[in-house]
């Protein structure tokens, strides 16, 4: 998983 | 969620509502920039857009909101509330010269070109640089209120935080994300200088204030 895979970080 | 994760975020809460509170209890934002505050409600804006797209968790949307409403609740006691108090001669520090560059930077260097995922970019970017106003601020009065010391103590501490965090996700998730390890480091660096002050002085009791 490399790169930006979610927006759970705030 | 990891315990890095868990207590970065609780000293960037910790940060917000210490700020919140030193200008309430003492009807004062002196000493404070309200140019950063700016920037920190900019990048809470841009960057939580995705608050209308996806949903992760109750605890990520509350805390988002949270972020943002404390964000402009902060610059609406700067410059309405208690705009007297402001100190806009010291608070001279040229924004654009942050979020011109920065905004480049994002279009230029994303994950990928689509107009959600350049804010959130130009959002990473914009938080590392953001403190930049509030230490010029202080490095041009010479000094900063203690409370205002610890503000910024839990706020550089949390993306120091979060550095451990994207170590662990690295190691036991797998999970790399190079445009926020990166801007966090950069973000982490610019506190060095103010922690070394921060532990040598103002743990020891003393104000913090810079050799003239």
């Amino acid at each position: 998983a490399i790169g930006r895979t979610r927006h759970d970080e705030l | 969620m990891n315990v890095f994760r868990l207590t970065g975020d609780l000293s960037h809460l910790a940060a917000i509502i210490i700020l919140l509170l030193k200008i309430w209890k003492s009807r004062s934002c002196a000493g404070i920039s309200g140019k950063s505050q700016i920037l920190f409600a900019v990048v809470f804006t841009t960057r939580y857009l995705d608050l209308l797209t996806s949903f992760i968790s109750l605890y990520n949307t509350s805390m988002k909101l949270i972020y943002i409403g404390c964000a402009y609740a902060t610059v609406y006691l700067i410059y309405m509330k208690f705009r007297a108090t402001y100190d806009g001669n010291h608070d001279s520090f040229r924004v654009e010269f942050l979020v011109v560059p920065v905004g480049g930077l994002a279009v230029l260097i994303n994950h990928n070109f689509s107009l959600m995922e350049i804010l959130w970019t130009f959002s990473i970017y914009l938080e590392s640089v953001a403190i930049l106003p509030q230490l010029f601020m202080i490095s041009k009065t010479g000094e900063a209120e203690t409370i205002t010391t610890h503000y910024l103590f839990c706020l550089g501490l949390y993306r120091a935080l979060y550095l451990l965090n994207w170590i662990w996700r690295y190691y036991f998730e797998g999970f790399l994300d190079m445009i926020a390890i990166l801007a966090g480091l950069v973000q982490t660096i610019l506190y060095c200088d103010f922690f070394y002050l921060y532990v040598t002085k103002v743990l020891k009791g003393k104000k913090l204030s810079l050799p003239a």
